[in-house]
C-alpha cells in the first residue's frame, strides 16, 4: 500500500 | 476517478450550489452557522495551497478554485450582504475548541513533517469537525429548513461516498491514506444522527424540527 504526497482527491 | 468518487465531489458541488440557492431566492441567511462556513473556508484554503505546487488535472484545478471562491462568497452573503438576517445568537459554538486541538493534532500525527504536509493535514482533521456548530445551531434553534436538510444530506453524502472511492482504491490500486480514511469515518459519523432525522422525516415531506 502506497501513501503519495501529490493529493489527487478533493 | 472512480464512480464513487465522482458521485462525491458532485455530491459536494450540489451541496454549495443548494446552499448558494437558499440564500440567494430566499435573500436569507437564516438558520445557516456563519461560523460552519469560516471553518469550510480554512479547510479549502489550508488544503488547496497545493494548487500553487502541483498540478494534477484541469478538473481538480476547476473544482478547488471553484469550492475556494463559492465558500469565500457565502461567507460574503452571511456576514455582509445578508447579515441581517444572519442569526448570531444561535451560532454561539466555541470554535477555538475546535480549531486549538485539530492544529495540535495535525502538528503530531501527520505523514511528514513539512509545512505543506501539516497544513494539508490539518485541513482534513479540521473538515471532518466543521459542520459542528451547524450542526449545533440546529439543536439550539430546534428546527432546519428543508432546503437546510437537502444541503447537510448533499454534505454529509460527500464524504461517505470517498469512503466507498477508498475501499475501492485501496483494492484497485493499493492506494491507502490512514489520516484520510479516519478522518473521513469521524466525519460521516457525525451526521448519522441528521442522516437518520433526513430519511424519516425530510424524505416523508416533513421538516426537521426537535422536541424542546
Amino acid at each position: 500500500t502506497q501513501h503519495t504526497s501529490i493529493k489527487d482527491e478533493l | 476517478m472512480n464512480i464513487f468518487r465522482l458521485c462525491g465531489d458532485m455530491s459536494h458541488l450540489a451541496a454549495i450550489i443548494i446552499l448558494l440557492l437558499k440564500m440567494w431566492k430566499t435573500r436569507s441567511v437564516a438558520g445557516i452557522s456563519g461560523k460552519s462556513q469560516i471553518l469550510f473556508a480554512t479547510v479549502f484554503t489550508a488544503r488547496y495551497l497545493d494548487l500553487f505546487t502541483s498540478f494534477i488535472s484541469i478538473y481538480n484545478t476547476c473544482m478547488k478554485v471553484f469550492f475556494i471562491g463559492t465558500v469565500y462568497f457565502t461567507i460574503y452573503l452571511i456576514y455582509m450582504k445578508f447579515k441581517a438576517t444572519y442569526d448570531s445568537n444561535h451560532d454561539s459554538f466555541r470554535v477555538e475548541f475546535l480549531i486549538v486541538p485539530v492544529g495540535g493534532l495535525a502538528f503530531l500525527v501527520n505523514h511528514e513533517f513539512a509545512p505543506l504536509e501539516i497544513i494539508w493535514t490539518f485541513s482534513i482533521y479540521l473538515e471532518s469537525v466543521a459542520i459542528l456548530p451547524q450542526l449545533f445551531m440546529i439543536s439550539k434553534t430546534g428546527e432546519a429548513e428543508t432546503i437546510t436538510s437537502h444541503y447537510l444530506f448533499a454534505l454529509g453524502s460527500y464524504r461517505a461516498l470517498y469512503l466507498c472511492n477508498w475501499i475501492y482504491r485501496y483494492y484497485a490500486e493499493g492506494f491507502f491514506d490512514l489520516i484520510a480514511v479516519v478522518a473521513g469515518v469521524v466525519q460521516t459519523i457525525l451526521y448519522c444522527d441528521f442522516f437518520y432525522l433526513y430519511i424519516t422525516k425530510v424524505m416523508k415531506g416533513k421538516k426537521i424540527s426537535l422536541p424542546a
